[in-house]
């Protein structure tokens, strides 16, 4: 099934290292936005922030932010400099 | 509650309630399906102003106005981003896209922390008394996670971000999954972050019970609560024409089958044709209306909510049901309230009944229902449904860490559902009897903001090592605790270091405290890469330098409970190992501790050394445990265990660790 749907976006949760955020950037959601553009091949003028940016930014408990993304695409925010890891969101958390 | 300060020994008069102004300074963060604002349980009458140091928000939604919230509910959230970027929109037609709670069961685990107090509180006449939650006088702030269709990480994470910014002291998380690495799992990482500010995380073990290996919330950073009984029951009594007559248990509360004798049969007799052996556990559409109508229905326990059974049989006919426990279920009995009369029993009553069934041509019985009763012994039994150890994860930390209240817990309830959450049950209460670590888990979380009021400055582990060292094992009628699925002396394996006892916790006299670096090293000692660990550390923490291999060891970490692990192998005959711990002294300035050991069986240890002397408040001594087994003629890929117990004593306090031994 996952292969008849390749295209398929789920959520994924993505830890990064802040000591790498480029100097360019002020702020870390300016980053985490440019770094989904360049993911989903967007050009930076063309990305929606609303709609493909991430759905949650985290700086408390951890460090980088949760977003929709196809396989594909998850699998090349891997290779992002600064990227530590990404987890789809799909482990089952239900009330006891 | 109405019943478990009462079993907890809290009062008015004296130790944790006055002592901590029963939790006016503390904030108590619940992570569930949100709330029902208007229950009595939070109204504000008698609470002092809030904390000026809250930061946080009563966010408007669909049917909640930031005007719900007062001095008890002082902040209301909700996340959904994740959910609906997964699942499509919420449906406003079944749940509320705000902090309103459609399930009832944030309702209920807020109410049982820190529920203010309400006379004649009852479900439907049982359970009757004044309900309170552990910390009455404690505030309430709801982060709302879960959704009719789960609850998501991505979710769970910005309400852990949300609840550390606002200020809160304690959270409180009877939600969990699957056991995954702590570097996978966002529960593990948000409830350390959590940690890193001084909040305690207090989370349900799960309901996975009695199969071993079962616990989830594992990192050792959280408190983690296993599930028991209290002293209260609700007996009913089957009586069938040949003078036999069984003790089950039953929330009905009324006299509708009279004291008459009723026809009686088994559902897996009444099936439908092609019910494919499903009638058995009367599945929805399973029973015959023409062998059921007018009778009392016997159904087994599994599959289905044993409430929607009763629905069932009143759908099809019967007049009431006799629910029998499978045998995993073994004797304990969990009451729920029916739609119809009905009872459970346990697996062995349920074996004789059916013996009856089966030997009678005109079976007949009666259920009397005898309302509530307390003093029950013996109290408490470990919860059959409560998850066990070992740790699957990291067998070298002990876990569940304690148990407390989770059967038959009367709390505030959602006016959106009735109180067996079925469709067609449209009944409102105001307070529902519940059951699971959903409903240990706040007990503990209310008296965790019970011991920070009294003790600001005690840490997170300091507060969970005075839950952990002054828990009990000996139940009410002074044996050991016993397990409710078969009856047996219960382990450490489902009780952890016992159950809570809020009078001691006050004083536990020594603490084993720990700061954010030890759980650094903890999980350095398990050879965390760089990514792994950054995921927790967020680049502001390293393996210690000076740290030893043996003090990175993941048994090391200075936790109140010690488990060796002897991973035998082909060539291994005997095990020598040691594993060290300090204390720190909360107590008296000058105390001198005594030892008292009890090894696990076939092992031998030694203690060094045998005495603690203190000379003043907060001074630390460090102990170490060396033990020494054979090797063990094993299954491969099985193992065994053994148990004991390590107390350090002195004129006034005794601090009780579990000594856990498995090959």
């Amino acid at each position: 099934a996952a292969q008849a749907a390749p295209a398929e976006a789920s959520i994924y949760i993505v830890h990064v290292s802040k000591a790498h955020m480029p100097p360019i950037f002020t702020e870390e959601e300016q980053w985490y936005s440019s770094t989904l553009a360049s993911v989903k091949g967007y050009e930076p003028q063309e990305f929606n922030r609303e709609q493909e940016g991430p759905i949650y930014s985290y700086g408390t408990v951890m460090h980088g932010f949760a977003a929709k993304l196809t396989e594909a695409q998850a699998e090349a925010l891997k290779s992002v400099n600064g990227v530590l890891l990404v987890i789809p969101d799909d482990a089952l958390v239900e009330l006891h | 509650t109405t019943r478990t300060p009462h079993f907890l020994g809290l009062n008015a008069s004296s130790g944790l309630w006055p002592s901590s102004n029963y939790g006016a300074d503390v904030i108590i963060g619940i992570m569930d399906s949100g709330i029902w604002p208007e229950k009595k349980s939070f109204w504000d009458t008698g609470l002092s102003p809030i904390p000026e140091r809250w930061k946080g928000e009563c966010e408007e939604g669909t049917d909640f106005k930031a005007s719900l919230c007062n001095k008890k509910l002082i902040g209301a959230r909700s996340f959904f981003k994740g959910y609906e970027a997964a699942m499509g929109p919420i449906n406003e037609t079944t749940e509320y896209r705000s902090a309103r709670d459609s399930e009832g069961h944030g309702t209920h685990t807020a109410s049982t922390a820190a529920g203010n107090y309400v006379r004649h509180a009852s479900l439907l006449g049982s359970a009757a008394g004044t309900a309170k939650g552990m910390a009455s006088h404690a505030r309430i702030a709801v982060y709302k996670v879960c959704w009719k269709g789960g609850c998501f990480n991505s979710d769970l994470l910005a309400a852990f971000e949300q609840a550390v910014i606002d200020g809160v002291d304690i959270i409180s998380l009877s939600i969990g999954g699957g056991v995954l690495p702590f570097f996978l799992d966002p529960i593990a990482i948000g409830s350390f972050g959590a940690m890193e500010k001084g909040i305690l995380v207090s989370t349900s073990a799960g309901n996975g019970g009695p199969s071993p290996l079962s616990i989830t919330n594992v990192s050792p950073w959280v408190l983690t609560v296993a599930a028991s009984t209290l002293d209260r029951d609700f007996p009913a009594l089957i009586r069938l024409p040949n003078h036999a007559h069984y003790r089950g248990v039953s929330l009905y509360d009324g006299n509708a089958l009279g004291r008459r004798q009723i026809p009686l049969v088994y559902a897996g007799n009444a099936g439908l044709p092609g019910s494919n052996g499903s009638a058995n556990l009367c599945m929805a559409g399973s029973l015959d209306p023409a062998d059921v109508k007018g009778k009392i229905v016997l159904c087994d326990r599994g599959i289905s909510a044993r409430a929607a059974k009763g629905m069932v049989v009143r759908d099809a006919g019967g007049v009431g049901m006799i629910l029998a426990n499978a045998l995993a279920n073994g004797e304990e009995l969990i009451a729920d309230s029916h739609v119809l009369p009905a009872a459970l029993v346990g697996y062995g009553a349920g074996v004789a009944i059916k013996d009856y069934i089966t030997q009678t041509d005109n079976a007949t019985a009666n259920i009397i229902f005898t309302g509530t009763v307390v003093g029950v012994r013996p109290a408490p039994v470990m919860a059959a449904f409560s998850s066990r150890g070992p740790n699957p994860a990291n067998p070298e930390i002990l876990k569940p860490d304690v148990t407390a209240p989770g059967v038959n817990i009367l709390a505030a309830w959602t006016s959106r559902v009735g109180p067996t959450e079925l469709p067609n049950d449209d009944r409102v209460v105001d307070f529902n009897i519940m059951s699971g670590t959903s409903m240990s888990c706040p007990h503990v979380s209310g008296l965790a903001a019970l011991l920070k009021g009294a003790h600001p400055d005690w840490s997170p582990a300091a507060i969970k090592s005075a839950l952990m060292t002054t828990a009990f094992n000996i139940d009410n009628s002074g044996n050991y605790l016993m397990d409710g699925s078969d009856s047996n002396i219960s382990t450490p394996f489902s009780f952890g270091a016992g159950h809570v006892n809020p009078v001691r916790a006050l004083n536990p006299g020594l603490v084993y405290d720990l700061d954010v670096q030890d759980y650094v090293d903890f999980l350095c000692g398990l050879n965390y890469s760089t990514s792994w660990l950054s995921t927790f550390t967020k680049g502001q923490y390293k393996c210690s330098e000076g740290g030893s291999a043996m003090s990175m060891r993941p048994e090391n970490l200075n936790y109140p409970s010690i488990s060796f692990v002897y991973k035998q192998d082909e060539n291994s005959t005997t095990y020598v190992g040691s594993i060290t711990r300090t204390v720190t002294n909360v107590g008296l300035p000058n105390s001198v501790y005594t030892l008292a050991a009890i090894p696990p069986p076939g092992v031998a240890m030694k203690v060094e050394p045998p005495t603690l002397s203190f000379g003043r408040l907060d001074e630390k001594k460090t102990f170490t445990v060396t033990c020494e087994a054979g090797a063990k003629s094993l299954v491969p890929g099985d193992s065994d265990s053994t148990f004991g117990s390590l107390l350090w004593t002195d004129d006034t306090h005794i601090v009780h660790s579990p000594i856990v031994f498995t090959w």
